[in-house]
């Protein structure tokens, strides 16, 4: 059966959509069958893995009405072994229109339930808040996977996030556990990176990734082209972060 | 009486933060007087500005559930003309809370009211969504100051951003109007930030602030000594341009 992980963290622009984005495109490229869940409005995985917002007949927002099951939402990418749920603006609505729906912290749980035998590592991609969609991810997840940002701003939301992580452990998901922190956007020409992942190791010693991820244009161009790093430039340093990374990943995965 | 902007753009860590708490700085700085109010949970316009979110007797969470007046809140910063209306954790729960409130939308406006005549400018920071606490600065606000990102993934929300203030401005508030979009973390030896330029400007012909602000790392330290530029490092790149960037804000607003 496949594992479920979370990119999670309710600061803004901190690398969640690139981390889930590029760490499942590097598994679907060595042959692991991935699934990849864009829980944001905003749809960036979805964009970043060439899939059309525009064009889809059905999305996670139909999942979570109601209106579509997962497998019927599911949709390629530009990567063979990596399959998308892809999400449009209407999920924007989510949070006020399952208000009043009970057990609505479950409903990607159960959705999840029938698919996990047919995928090797389930991704998903958090919205910036710890609203309902991102209880829905922690709540169907095994693992939470946390990208910072190596800069002042990113360090203040950490508290929080992980009162979150226990919280949704103590009442939805007893299995919930973090992963792993992500220090992404680093740039070693400038104190602050370093200042910053000095402070979060001395609160989480054992819980970073030694791969950190640069800062590296060819990212943040990539999804411009909608095409994962290892298809649009393998050799950019940020390609050869994420390959790293995806690495120390299953080296982690295989020892829990 | 005071105008009233909300610094809006659901996307996340493009600038919303940075650029309210520096134009609101560098107005303070001339002598007017600022208030700004931060209603992210996050609580990075009240670190930014030096203020301690952990001894705050209370917040605008206390505001928005009734336990407190808007001015029971007001707290000084880092400068003098400059008064915060501070966030605190809590304000995250906010959407599940006022789920069931009637007038929800109006809480922030209906606080506002007694205070307008005291400031001449007050600035709204907004979390990364378009949920409830951005619907409120939006029903509050007379104009929405919408940073922009200058990177690809920034430019999928603007539809949708554009369409949440269209909605706003016809069932909520009908004096709310677009006042301008601000080009962050502009990097001009990079290909990709001109292309995002020319992108917007196809699509907001007359709605781009001349000044773009370039990336500048003094401006991603100054959050970590609690002081906006102007007191930061006035002469880096960053202050230049925020500076700059305030008296364009003063020319538009004298002009509408
Ligand atoms: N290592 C990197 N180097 C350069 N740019 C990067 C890097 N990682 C991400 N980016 C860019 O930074 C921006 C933010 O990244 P991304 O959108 O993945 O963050 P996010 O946490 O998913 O944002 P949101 O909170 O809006 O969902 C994007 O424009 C992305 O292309
Ligand atoms: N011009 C700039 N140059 C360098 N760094 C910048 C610049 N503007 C903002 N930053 C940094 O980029 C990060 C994101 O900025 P900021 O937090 O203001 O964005 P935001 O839109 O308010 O984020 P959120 O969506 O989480 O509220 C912060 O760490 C900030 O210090
Ligand atoms: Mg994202
Ligand atoms: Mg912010």
């Amino acid at each position: 059966t496949s594992t479920i992980y979370a990119f999670a963290n309710q600061k803004g622009g901190v690398g969640k959509t690139t981390t889930a984005v590029n760490i499942g495109a590097f598994l679907a490229w060595q042959g692991r069958r991935v699934l990849l869940i864009d829980l944001d409005a905003q749809g960036n995985a979805t964009a970043s893995v060439g899939v059309d917002r525009f064009t889809l007949a059905a999305s996670t927002y139909d999942m979570f009405m109601g209106g579509a099951t997962l497998r019927e939402i599911l949709t390629s990418t530009a990567l063979a072994q990596l399959t998308l749920a892809p999400s449009v603006s209407m999920l924007a609505g989510a949070e006020v229109e399952l208000a009043s729906v009970s057990e609505r912290e479950f409903i990607l749980r159960n959705a999840l339930a029938p698919l996990r035998d047919e995928f090797d590592h389930i991704l998903i991609d958090c919205p910036p808040s710890l609203g309902i969609l991102t209880v829905n991810a922690l709540s169907a997840a095994d693992f939470v996977i946390v990208p910072v940002q190596c800069e002042y701003l990113a360090l203040e939301g950490l508290a929080q996030l992980m009162q979150t992580i226990s919280l949704v452990r103590e009442n939805l998901n007893p299995r919930l556990e973090l992963f792993g922190l992500v220090m992404t956007m680093f740039d070693p020409r400038a104190r602050l990176g370093a200042q910053v992942i000095q402070e979060v190791r001395a609160h989480f010693p054992n819980e970073i990734f030694e791969t950190y991820i640069p800062r590296n244009v060819r990212v943040a161009e990539a999804p411009s082209f909608g095409e994962p790093l290892v298809k649009f430039d393998i050799h950019s340093r940020g390609a050869e972060a994420y390959e790293k990374l995806t690495n120390e990943f299953l080296m982690r995965e295989a020892r829990v």
